[in-house]
């Protein structure tokens, strides 16, 4: 199979990190982040496409994430959304365009399955820049977002802060990934349900393996105070995502990007 | 006395709460955020001032707390550090001509003793627009800069933030505060010296007392993986930097600003 995902948030939000703990391998070296740092107010954001073949257990997946290094970093963000959003109109087109050949030979898809959005875990709600990007994504692709680096925010806060930015995602009409419940099965309905009502998924990122104070080796992040461990379902969600992104919902994440995502733009494409 | 400070950096990086628990007085009421969402792409930031009367032990201080909602928050933020530097231009303006009155009343001194930057702690580096505001107003004011929501970062993230934090200020020529070293006195010398090296101090707030699991009181928060102590100087150097600005060097913030500073400003308002 052929799963691309895309990451999308500011830098310093662990994408990489994510990206990494997801799959459990190494997909980018340390970056150079000093070449960011002389003038840059108004540069637009690159998108940077790194491929991997996985093997996750017997299931080969032949994975591409999409990152965005740079996006809402400058002091002038406007229209930095764009390049985001055109990069996932032109993979639409482009299939598009092989599919009119005559001759259908391989072609490259790179059509996005699921977009990971990164929430900024501020503790108090969303951004201008997240809902402009978030309402222009929700309609061309699979939105998912997430609360990162959940590790900054206490139990209470972070419950106040999820609820918080559902209200706003409603109120603005932004358009979030829906895992499909299927009525004939309880227990999947029932794990649909569950997946549904945790977004936005909380999530910690570690490739670490570290020793937590009852003595278990977990992936987690180490602090004086204690470990926030990164498959510990009652420090983070990330179970819920990596189950949601990789097990029970990648064929839908694909399917819905080539039925709908897919058949959504080459109408509006024949409308104009 | 009268002690005026400002508090500068995004929203949701903590700044109320910092004050707030540096003064142990409770000095605003919970904002209300949800009018921060309608589009404002563009709208400038304001500044806020709130003002205490505090009696920190002893020792009464006319506490006054200039906050800067908005500030950074907004998709394109050009420009977003001109009413803050103005602000401070504008206090030294309005100081300089009541100083110029023949008859001299009670004037009102709103001169900013010290601004705290608050750095988001993304675990990369200073973000463009942290570098072109932090540059304006080191050269105005007695600039502090501060690592926000520190117990994001483990041990090693910190470390390593920090120093990174310390060569970009460097290069880029940013101006902060510098307690400044005594020789007569070899203990304060090294209090000095040991403030100088902690820069950018780290920050812990909280106003809660909580348990920690070996069952003492502490003000912090309480994960459920362990508590992040406000008053622990290996958690974080809130008390570092509250000894600064509370006990150590109040006097010194005091004076430079109305010496240097002060005299900066007047001197360049001649020449022109
Ligand atoms: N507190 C916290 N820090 C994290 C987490 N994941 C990554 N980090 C740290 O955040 C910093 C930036 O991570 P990185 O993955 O490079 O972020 P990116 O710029 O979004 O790709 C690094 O110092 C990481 O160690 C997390 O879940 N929680
Ligand atoms: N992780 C962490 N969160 C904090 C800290 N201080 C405050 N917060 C939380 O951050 C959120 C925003 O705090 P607030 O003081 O209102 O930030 P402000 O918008 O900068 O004034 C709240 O949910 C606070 O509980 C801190 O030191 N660490």
């Amino acid at each position: 199979a052929h799963f691309t995902m895309m990451v999308v948030g500011e830098s310093g939000l662990g994408k990489t990190t994510l990206v990494n703990t997801l799959f459990t391998t190494e997909l980018s070296p340390a970056k150079n982040y000093n070449k960011r740092h002389y003038k840059q107010l108004d540069k637009l954001t690159e998108v940077e496409i790194i491929k991997a073949e996985l093997e996750e257990k017997q299931f080969k997946v032949k994975l591409t994430v999409i990152d965005t290094p740079g996006f809402g970093d400058y002091v002038n963000n406007r229209d930095s959304w764009s390049p985001i959003v055109d990069f996932i109109d032109d993979q639409h087109e482009a299939y598009m365009r092989q599919e009119q050949q005559p001759q259908r030979e391989e072609k490259t898809d790179l059509r996005v399955h699921a977009c990971l959005y990164f929430i900024r875990p501020t503790g108090h709600t969303l951004k201008p820049l997240d809902i402009e990007i978030m309402k222009r994504l929700g309609t061309r692709v699979n939105l998912i977002p997430v609360v990162a680096k959940a590790d900054t925010l206490t139990q209470n806060d972070l419950f106040l802060f999820k609820q918080r930015v559902r209200e706003v995602i409603a109120a603005q009409g932004i358009r979030i990934y829906q895992p499909p419940v299927e009525n004939d099965d309880e227990a999947s309905a029932e794990h649909a349900r569950m997946l549904t009502d945790a977004i936005p998924f909380s999530i910690i990122g570690s490739t670490e393996d570290v020793q937590t104070p009852d003595g278990r080796v977990v992936k987690g992040r180490e602090y004086l105070w204690g470990v926030a461990e990164v498959e510990n379902e009652n420090h983070c969600d990330f179970r819920k995502l990596r189950s949601l992104l990789i097990r029970t919902h990648m064929l839908d994440l694909i399917s819905t990007t080539e039925e709908l995502h897919y058949e959504n733009y080459r109408q509006q494409q024949m409308e104009t």
